[in-house]
Parts: C-alpha cells; structure tokens; sequence
C-alpha cells in the first residue's frame, strides 16, 4: 500500500520512477478522495475521452501534443469590492516545486467570461499580475483559436510565453498570480456587487502541457559520450603509468 | 534453424518442450485498480490490462520468440555443459503505454501517459 514503510524505501532507489510518482501524488489511502466536481473534471474527462479509448490505449490520432496535462487550481484568491464597474479578484496557482524539470509544452487559462449571478451580469477577462515598471506579456486578443472543450461561458487563454519567461526556471517564482477582472455588462445597472457565491474554482483553472524530461536524462546518462569521457580519462591514466 | 539444430543437440526431442499450449506465450490479465487499491485516486480508466508472460521456454528458440543470442547461447550451455545454468525465462518483450487520469492529494488532476504499462508480446531471455 501507498505510505507503507518497504515502498518509502524503494523510492530511495531512482530507478523506480512509478514508485516515487506513486508517493508524491497519490493521496493516502485514508484520505478521501479529493473533491474535484464540476467543470475542471469535465474538461479534464473530455480531454481524456479525446486522447485515449475506454481502456485507456493512447488514441493514434491524439492531438494532445504533451504526455501529461495537469489542471491546477487557484490556492486562494483575494477579492476585491467593486470599483466603478469592476470587481478584481487576485488568483493564485502554485506550481510544484519539481515542475521545472519537466519540459514546458504549453500553458493555458481556462476561465469563465460571462459570469451571471443573481441579478449580475458580468463580463470577465484575465491579466497577469506584473509589478509596475514591467511588461505584459500575454496576448491581446482573447481566447484560443483551438479546437476547444469549452462551453459557451468559458474561455481559454494561452499564457505559455509568460509561464515560460517568468516561472519556467529554477529561481522562478514558484506561484502565477492572476488577476480575474469582471465588468457589469452594459445596459445594466450598477449595483453593489460582492463574490458571493463564485468559489475561485468556479472561475478559472490553469492547465500545464508538459513533456517527461526523466527518461531522456537518464538515456544521457547511458550516452556513450559519457562512456567516452570515462575512458579518456581512464587512457589518461594508462598514459601516466605508462610514463 | 531450429529444423536442423535440433538434429544435433544430443538427446533432443520434441517432447521435451511439453505440450504447446504450456510453452512461453502472452497471457491477457485484467485487473480494476480497486483491486490494486488505487481506485480512491484513478478517475479513468476503471481497469488496467496488464497481460503477463507464462511457459516454458523451448529447448531451441526460435526466431519468433526475438531471443537474443546470449539466451540461444545460455540454453545451450544449460543443455550441454552446465545445468546449474538455468535456461532463459519467459519475460515481456515489448509493451505499449496507458492513460490515466487521476486527482492528486491537493485536488489538481493530472491526465499522464505512463510507458511501459501492458505487455504486448513475449521473449525468452
């Protein structure tokens, strides 16, 4: 079983990738199953039916373009009351602290563009929290060209180029901070609107398209260049002896 | 050959091998990962096809069975010099990967392909 001491010590062993995956993202087996409901699981199963059959053979076809897509969700959020006609609230997504060894394929933004809550109306886009003095390095337009699973009211923004400057590094900062800002639609009045009712989940999710780098390192690793060097320095020795 | 080796490896019979149907062969296996107890984090899919490897390897591989030459040549040292040194077992030769969908601790959900997962076909070595 997961946790269980004899499996601690195999994943002391780094030719045991499973074992050591096994460890870091299973959740004990006394934990419950973590809640996920709604529409990141959709997305996530529409994702999965697309990319491998009932079996869970990888499709021929897939276009998935990445061997792990992992959906991560806001760790907090910090709101803030309308000003005017909007409402900001801030998104924070932790990315692991591993996560850099792993290739960067793609990284989307997956958010809700049309909020309607009670008698609110709200129209919704997000932006990076840069500090001042720095640039903007998302795009201008809105949403994917891609083909999408979304619905109607969800929109998807591809931020790879700024994962990849600002968090893809091993001194990156190990959080993306968004902010998610509404607009009362127009025609409507305004009115004091608080986020009641809208969990961050509700709102927006981020999806990271990477690539396992470990089984190409551990091929360098077998590299006969590395084998090379190892006898260059080893004739180097015969040399001296030699001499 | 195997036709013509067997005509010159001392006591070979074809009886030897046993019957076919106990010969290394791909066997397909299923299992849930309830069954492995992996169901409280593996949204998809609900069952996992393993397969294994079982039988006896035959006394001259043939080319069917992709063996390597150092079994050809174990099996020989087994049948003609040493019997300490066991003949080549029946193992996996290829595989194909798995999907998997599964929610992590903190509630993220990771869809990953994991290599290596199924047996396809069947060496000896």
């Amino acid at each position: 079983e997961v946790g269980q001491p004899s499996i601690a010590l195999m994943a002391d062993a780094p030719s045991l990738p499973l074992i050591q995956e096994l460890l870091e993202e299973a959740p004990g087996k006394q934990q419950r199953k973590p809640q996920v409901l709604g529409h990141p699981l959709q997305y996530m199963l529409e994702l999965y039916q697309r990319s491998a059959d009932a079996r869970g053979h990888p499709r021929e076809n897939r276009t998935i373009g990445a061997t792990m897509v992992r959906l991560v969700r806001p760790l907090s959020t910090v709101a803030r009351p309308l000003r005017g006609p909007w409402c900001i609230k801030t998104l924070d997504f932790p990315l692991r602290p591993n996560q850099v060894a792993y290739q960067l394929v793609r990284a989307i933004v997956v958010y809700r563009h049309q909020l309607h809550l009670a008698h609110f109306h709200l129209s919704c886009h997000v932006e990076p929290w840069i500090q001042k003095s720095q640039t903007n390095h998302f795009p201008s337009g809105r949403g994917s060209s891609k083909p999408s699973l979304l619905s109607k009211a969800w929109t998807e923004m591809d931020i790879t180029q700024h994962v990849r400057q600002r968090l893809w590094n091993p001194k990156g900062h190990r959080v993306l901070r968004l902010r998610f800002m509404c607009q009362q639609q127009k025609g409507s009045e305004i009115l004091e609107f608080q986020w009641h009712g809208t969990s961050s989940l509700d709102t927006a999710f981020l999806l990271l398209y990477v690539n396992d780098t470990h089984k190409s390192v551990q091929k360098a690793k077998l590299h006969p260049r590395g084998l090379e060097e190892f006898m260059g320095r080893d004739s180097s020795l015969l040399l001296r002896r030699t001499r | 050959q195997a036709g013509r080796i067997t005509s010159w490896v001392p006591g070979f019979s074809k009886e030897h091998d046993g019957p076919k149907s106990n010969q290394c062969s791909l066997h397909p296996f299923q299992v849930s990962f309830h069954q492995l107890g992996w169901d409280h984090w593996i949204i998809a899919p609900h069952v996992y096809t393993p397969n294994y490897c079982k039988g006896a390897c035959p006394r001259v591989l043939h080319y069917g069975l992709n063996s390597p030459n150092h079994a050809i040549i174990q099996n020989l040292v087994n049948e003609l010099v040493d019997q300490s040194v066991p003949q080549p077992s029946c193992v996996p030769y290829k595989y194909v990967p798995i999907s998997i969908l599964l929610v992590e601790a903190n509630g993220n959900i990771l869809y990953k392909e994991y290599e290596d997962m199924i047996a396809q076909s069947c060496t000896c070595r």
